[in-house]
């Protein structure tokens, strides 16, 4: 199903925006 | 970095209307309207930073404004030099090219682009304080993917506005 692929591609998108922000702020890698 | 989406400012708006209510603060926080006033911004960023939005700061925002406008634009403007200030004096960053929020406009007709604009600025203080970024952020990874990714968008905004 496209939408399930769409759907799964965008919260890899943001998980890994907000766990690269995290790792910036500390410190960490991941 | 590439180059971040086109944020609509309604969807903004409403997004981070719905983050703003994260922080649990005590007055009402449902609606635009809700935050003309400045009082809930004011306490969001004293959560984010009570030693710097102290109680000294936060007694300067008059709690009880009702329908006046003109009250509510004092306050308002407070509520933006605070997070100015706090950008250049804690954070050591400069937003440059960032169109600010046009405090009229929103304490007077409660132009919901303009509170998008001004909870933008809030979210930037959140992500980059010492204290609690971290919980901010893993707050925002708890919400709706649709919040998240317009939080995404506008975070990436301020980011390539940001300078040293």
């Amino acid at each position: 199903d496209p939408n399930i692929k769409a759907g799964a591609a965008n919260e890899g998108v943001l998980a890994n925006f907000f766990n690269s922000l995290l790792s910036k702020k500390t410190g960490t890698s991941g | 970095m590439s180059t971040p989406e086109a944020l609509d400012r309604m969807e903004l708006c409403e997004s981070l209307l719905t983050w703003v209510q994260t922080f649990g603060v005590e007055a009402p926080c449902k609606t635009v309207e809700d935050l003309t006033n400045g009082v809930v911004m004011a306490q969001a960023l004293q959560k984010i930073d009570g030693a710097y939005f102290n109680d000294s700061w936060i007694g300067r925002i008059k709690p009880e404004v009702g329908d006046n406008w003109r009250l509510k634009i004092s306050n308002l403007k407070k509520v933006l030099k605070g997070i100015l200030d706090y950008n250049q004096e804690v954070l050591g960053l400069h937003i440059s090219d960032f169109t600010l929020p046009d405090v009229n406009l929103l304490g007077e007709h409660a132009d919901a682009a303009e509170l998008g604009r001004m909870l933008q600025l809030i979210l930037g203080c959140a992500v980059n304080c010492e204290q609690k970024q971290v919980e901010y952020i893993q707050t925002i990874m708890m919400m709706e993917e649709s919040v998240q990714h317009v939080v995404m968008t506008a975070i990436q905004e301020l980011m390539s506005k940001e300078t040293p």
